[in-house]
């Protein structure tokens, strides 16, 4: 059991540095148990360097790149133990476009592996998708669903058609 | 997996609503407040959260449609998922596995697989061992993407746990 | 002592529902004493519901709506006791551009009462602004600060100058 | 109020950096990771925040630039805030007062007036009376303006007090 954990610990780890790299185009990460002593309890520490940057507690990370380490992480462990499905609910709100496309090629390169349903409001993560749903409220206080096509969502999600479901 | 999603009186989907889910990417878009957050919290609810607060509400019972201008609130909620089931993942035979969830204002709910009446732990027991039940690290709400970096490294564990 | 407070609590009052509307064109909201007999020490509770919406717990608003939410109660309390300078640091990130825009329209309401440094990524945010400083990182892993004109920033916050200073 | 603010050796900001209020509204653009929030830092920090948690550090030192690629880190970190006093606010003579905080790497610190060396409760009670020291909703952080209403009652009771 000990060892289980720590072959799949070992994985998450090369993944989340690989996928680190990736999302920041260059840097350093690592994930790190606590206490080599008790490996079926102690914690995980995380460290992140993004390129350019020297090491400091991921405390002071930006709002953008918290986000970029965190979906490293998560989709490390997908990489690990696929999930068949991943909801992810505007995971790129504090992102800036680069760092949005970023995010968008590494959702492409997990289709094969994991189904996505994604909330967003940002045209750029709109491009990995197969499929755009849009809900909008006609009726006051009810929700209504609409397919949406690519040409008709605005640069932040707005929808700019009427047509009926 | 997913194959699709319905609701009916599920918080502000008043009306009975399908969403088809593409095996790639499907994105749900639309302006602040209508409904994008409520699809999540409907799948959660199907998938057994027991908790008001975590799909942010003070009650269970907020979860039923409560009406708006012009229209009334709903005796019930309503949500199914459907998974396909080709592989045979689920212990079931028919190629199709859908759960469904019931909750009316007298507080009864339901839980039904395939359409007949079962228990939570019936459900539960649908996911054992397929991974599909949700993953700490397979639904990550709005504002919450950060968590993992937030939590103490004792918590963060938990999650480690999961896809282990 | 008690006095001071419900006058105050009062002027925060009006200025809340006054400015909720304002955000959200149209809807109610309100603020209440928890226990009218203790005055001096109760909590206080937040009542909001969007136009058309009946009214729910606070928390089963959507993300947006809460920013715009707390936006109206902060600037209620400026109303009441303007604070000289405001720093918002990406209040905008949850909003979509029509309630961008209407966050920005009242920004500029309060620009007379209150000097505000506000960071962003939203060009319509940015509507508001009379000076625009761009920070970026030449120099890897090092700010520096350089002069934005409107013209030179896109749609979502990116600058596209390489002028110095 | 805020006339300008000038950053020197705090966080990212290695060099000597000014930045020049307008009356009206200032906005700070740029890139994820660039420095925006750190001025935001530096102004908290300045007036008085004795929290290195409040400031995203696990350490009073880490708001001393530590290095980068190419830079040796600072010896020590500086902000300084300039306020106009062309109203008579403040307590002081002068038609602007300058606050000035600096940390060295041997966790000295130093508050600074107009340039002469005073003491953190020299600059609290400058401000005292004014309503210009922070006042609980006039410092909104990243991702924290739906603070208000996740607080509970009580607490968001402190920010009201606050304003009244
Ligand atoms: N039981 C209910 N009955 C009717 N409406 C409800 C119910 N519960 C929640 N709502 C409404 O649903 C709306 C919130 O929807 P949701 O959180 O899905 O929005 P969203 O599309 O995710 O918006 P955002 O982009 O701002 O995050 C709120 O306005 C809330 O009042
Ligand atoms: N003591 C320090 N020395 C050098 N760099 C530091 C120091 N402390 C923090 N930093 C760096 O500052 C950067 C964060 O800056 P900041 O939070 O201001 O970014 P931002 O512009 O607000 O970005 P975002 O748009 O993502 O919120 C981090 O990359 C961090 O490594
Ligand atoms: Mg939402
Ligand atoms: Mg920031």
């Amino acid at each position: 059991s000990e060892r289980i954990f720590l072959d799949t610990f070992e994985v998450i780890r090369v993944n989340f540095i690989e996928l680190f790299r990736k999302l920041f185009g260059g840097g350093d990460a690592d994930i790190i148990l606590e206490d080599a002593e008790d490996v079926l309890d102690c914690g995980i520490d995380i460290v992140a360097r993004p390129p350019g940057k020297e090491l400091r507690s991921i405390s002071l990370l930006s709002g953008g790149e918290k986000t970029m380490t965190a979906v490293a992480l998560l989709f490390a462990m997908f990489k690990s133990k696929p999930s068949p499905y991943c909801v992810l609910d505007e995971v790129d709100a504090a992102l800036d476009d680069a760092n949005v496309d970023r995010y968008a090629a590494v959702l492409k390169e997990f289709v094969n592996m994991t189904q996505f349903v994604v909330i967003t409001h940002r045209k750029r993560t709109m491009t990995a998708a197969n499929v755009l749903y849009g809900v909008t409220m006609e009726q006051a206080g009810v929700s209504k669903r609409m397919s949406v096509r690519f040409e008709e969502v605005g640069e932040n999600g707005e929808i700019h058609t009427t047509r009926a479901a | 997996m997913l194959k699709s999603l319905e609701v009916f009186g599920f918080k502000s989907f008043a009306d009975r609503t399908r969403f088809e889910f593409d095996s790639g990417v499907t994105c749900v878009v639309g302006p602040n407040g209508s409904g994008k957050s409520n699809v999540v919290d409907a799948i959660k609810w199907i998938l057994g959260d027991q908790s008001a607060k975590s799909l942010r509400g003070k009650d269970m019972l907020d979860v039923i449609f409560n009406g708006s201008a012009g229209r009334k609130p709903s005796g019930f909620a309503e949500a199914t998922l459907t998974f396909d089931n080709s592989t045979g993942l689920f212990p079931s035979e028919s190629t199709e596995v859908q759960i469904g969830r019931r909750l009316y204002r007298s507080g009864d709910s339901e839980y039904l697989l395939n359409q007949a009446v079962v228990r939570l732990k019936d459900v539960k027991d649908l996911f054992m061992g397929t991974g599909a039940g949700t993953a700490a690290y397979s639904i990550i709400e709005q504002g919450r993407v950060d968590q993992i970096l937030q939590a103490n490294p004792t918590t963060r564990r938990v999650v480690f746990e999961e896809a282990a």
